[in-house]
């Protein structure tokens, strides 16, 4: 999925910086200065929500198609990331140590309709 | 609830630009807490000193590319007794708080010399411990010749962190004078103080995702 427009309403990937200045937290993490914090977000019609490559996964692209065709009413899909990556992180723990650590699936690539 | 536009992700009502950016720095600070897995951010009593920290990171840099999901710490000495010969006779005390889920596989002891060193004497360094006190029942983990004037890594045995059940690790240095140059401990001098202090790095694999979960049979 595309990242978000400027009234974007489809399911879309949300672009956010978050600076650890703002969280007051730059006397313990050394390194970066911040991170991208993105985010999943809009709206994930049915006929969204069963198409190949838009869907989190093939499972769900099966099971929307499923729900689009149930007489039964069922939950709407939701926009969720599909691809994240890991941030690397320089802190300082509670002893002073200088700790150098990857901490998985913390900055969203890609979002999809689960 | 207030009326008006809903979250067309989750059907809530939809948060004033504020409120959503408070909400995205309080998920930020749960995400990163939770990844590093503690419980609230680290109060830190002793921060080290500016040029000390600055002078250890250099030190790990390196050419080699980094390996994804390795955690490196850099521990500094946070304490030194010197007994009998104060040039070259101490004890680095060093305050690990990491849990080290997998054995490390490299662990190395930076130490800077004084330059007024005569000869090439060798350091060897015994682990320390409550138990290890006793004069003969120590544990010899290296000997290292020191070659160069200035900061020296010593590579020491993983046994080196077995120690570690309080999260405290002691070292204790001897010096022994090169064959032939019985004076040269004499004229080694450790420097402890100031921007030398003596700094630890390990480095271990980051816990695999999942990897507390019961194997399945």
């Amino acid at each position: 999925t595309p990242t978000c427009e400027p009234g974007s309403l489809l399911c879309c990937k949300r672009d956010h910086y978050v600076d650890f200045h703002e969280l007051g937290w730059q006397d313990w993490i050394l390194q970066p200065e911040g991170y991208q914090l993105n985010y999943c977000s809009g709206q994930c019609p049915p006929h969204l929500a069963g198409s190949p490559g838009i869907t989190a996964s093939f499972h769900s692209a099966v099971f929307n198609l499923l729900k689009a065709n149930s007489p039964w009413p069922s939950g709407p899909s939701c926009c969720v990331p599909t691809a994240r990556r890991p941030l690397s992180l320089l802190y300082l723990d509670q002893n002073g140590n200088v700790v150098k650590t990857d901490v998985p699936d913390m900055v969203v690539e890609a979002c999809g309709c689960s | 609830q207030r009326a008006g536009p809903r979250c067309p992700s989750c059907g809530l009502p939809t948060l004033q630009p504020q409120e959503e950016r408070a909400l995205v720095l309080e998920l930020a600070k749960q995400q990163i807490l939770e990844g590093l897995q503690l419980t609230s951010r680290p109060s830190i009593s002793h921060p080290p000193h500016p040029a000390v920290l600055a002078r250890a990171l250099r030190r790990l840099q390196s050419k080699k590319v980094a390996q994804m999901n390795q955690v490196e710490t850099i521990s500094f000495a946070a304490e030194t007794d010197s007994f009998s010969t104060p040039a070259c006779g101490s004890i680095l005390s060093f305050h690990l708080s990491t849990p080290l889920h997998l054995p490390p596989y490299h662990i190395r002891l930076w130490l800077h010399l004084q330059p007024t060193l005569a000869g090439t004497p060798s350091i060897q360094i015994f682990q320390w411990g409550l138990e290890r006190e006793v004069q003969g029942n120590q544990t010899l983990l290296a000997e290292h010749r020191m070659t160069t004037q200035g900061w020296n890594a010593l590579t020491l045995p993983s046994q080196a962190l077995e120690s570690t059940g309080s999260g405290v690790l002691k070292f204790k240095l001897v010096c022994r004078p090169h064959v032939g140059n019985a004076t040269a401990a004499r004229h080694l001098l450790l420097d402890t103080a100031g921007h030398h202090q003596p700094f630890l790095v390990i480095k271990t694999q980051a816990r695999a995702p999942g990897g507390d979960r019961a194997k399945r049979r």
